[in-house]
């Protein structure tokens, strides 16, 4: 059974996509069977990965309104991951779900029948705390939490840490944070490495701020833009090298078959 | 009656929040009276003048769940302007709205009794074209979208345009695109150049790109921490000037009472 990650943030603009998308081609490098899913409406992650969001007739949100497997659903990457896409028609998912039964379930619904197919699945979820975030926290091991090494993403933490430790009481307590991953740390800025010290001071004593440190750098825009992951597009910047380094961590830990 | 802009894109971390914070400093400044309203759970624009979210006893959420006035909601900022918090209270009134009736014209119960207070209204939408978002645009007068000079935010704008449409059809044939504000332009990359140069190509035709160019500079985030507007953490940046001038031309087109 897949070892599951949401990668989770309210607080916009954070790295949430950046990280699933070179996480996941760090991990899939490894040899791992990684699977991919765009959780957020505006299809980030769809279009990192070189793919036309409006162009699909069918994504994550005609699993989801079916609740079935998305086995169907999943298109191969270029580097080797599985990708379970998303466009807007997701936005409609969070309104069609507030009314209806086991309503924080569905995306289990959706990716239990594939967890024998993977070692990994990483779930970006959208910049909110809204109903798909708590569908991806339902069901997940881990959380992933990115930070933008900025006083905004900082303050966003406590928000986030509050909504899971209610999804591990209703939902899922097997649910556990993986750590927070800064990002976007400049060298060149005494602010983002006195939010990295916060960080630590804060909430390293209950939480783990991952070694592993993402610069900042336009290499990871310009990819984007490619539909390459980091690791492909600029294999040799720093910030390649803490996603290589988190998924050779991840790599080591999985359970053997 | 006050002039009313939504500064929204579902797109996070383009500038949302700083630049409704900036843009009513400048324009305060001018003295213009001006309300700045904080539509995002998250309260980055409450966190932006130097409030504590958490510890505030009302927010704009009391007032949209009373649809009463936001007169009693409303605080003063350091800057001159006035502010109505939020905080994450708010997450609740997305769902609380959902079933409602005239769940759209909330915002308007709440802003319209202050209107003859102010000579503009500003409101920082959250990332996502949810029913907070919706209540902005059927209320605005002008849609003002921060666009940052990178490929995934440039992505993000025709799915706003296509919400505008709607809400134009069905609640508020008046609202208008003020125009695409190009944020955290950097001189020293290439791909941000070539995002403001596809942005002219592609929507220059039909919408207005602000030759205000609000540059890259750490000098925000730490305008944020302090809880200060940038034209007075740092008052001579680049970016700076890009919304004293936006202010300029904003109060010199407002209507002559
Ligand atoms: N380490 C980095 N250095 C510089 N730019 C980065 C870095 N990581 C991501 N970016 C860029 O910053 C922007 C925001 O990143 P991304 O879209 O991954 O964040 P997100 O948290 O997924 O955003 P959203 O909240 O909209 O989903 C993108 O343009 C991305 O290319
Ligand atoms: N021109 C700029 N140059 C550099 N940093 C900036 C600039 N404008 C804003 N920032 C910083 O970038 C981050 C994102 O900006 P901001 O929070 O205003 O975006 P937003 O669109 O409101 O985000 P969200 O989608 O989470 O509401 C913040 O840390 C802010 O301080
Ligand atoms: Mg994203
Ligand atoms: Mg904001």
């Amino acid at each position: 059974m897949a070892i599951i990650y949401a990668i989770a943030s309210q607080k916009g603009g954070v790295g949430k996509t950046t990280t699933v998308l070179n996480l996941g081609a760090a991990l899939a490098e490894l040899g791992c069977r990684v699977l991919l899913v765009d959780l957020d409406p505006q299809g980030g992650l769809t279009l990192s990965c070189g793919q036309e969001p409006d162009s699909l007739d069918t994504t994550i949100y005609d699993a989801l309104r079916r609740s079935t497997s998305a086995e169907p659903y999943i298109l191969k990457t270029s580097f080797g991951a599985g990708l379970l896409p998303a466009n807007v028609d997701l936005a409609l998912a969070e309104m069609e779900l507030v009314g209806s039964l086991a309503r924080e379930r569905r995306l289990a619904m959706v990716l239990t029948p594939v967890g024998h197919l993977y070692d990994v699945i990483l779930i970006d979820c959208q910049p909110s705390l809204g109903l798909l975030t708590v569908n991806a926290l339902a069901l997940a091991d881990y959380l992933l939490i990115p930070v933008a090494c900025e006083y905004l993403a900082q303050k966003a933490i406590n928000g986030l840490l509050k909504l899971v430790k209610k999804v591990q009481v209703h939902y899922n307590s097997q649910l556990s944070i993986a750590g927070l991953l800064p990002t976007m740390f400049d060298r060149r800025t005494n602010h983002t490495a006195q939010v990295l010290k916060e960080l630590h001071e804060t909430f390293g004593s209950q939480l783990r701020v991952y070694e592993y440190i993402v610069y900042r750098s336009i290499r990871f825009a310009e990819s984007a833009a490619a539909g390459e992951p980091i690791i492909h597009y600029a294999r040799n910047i720093p910030g390649a090298d803490a996603y290589r380094e988190l998924a050779r961590e991840i790599f080591l830990n999985l359970p053997t078959p």
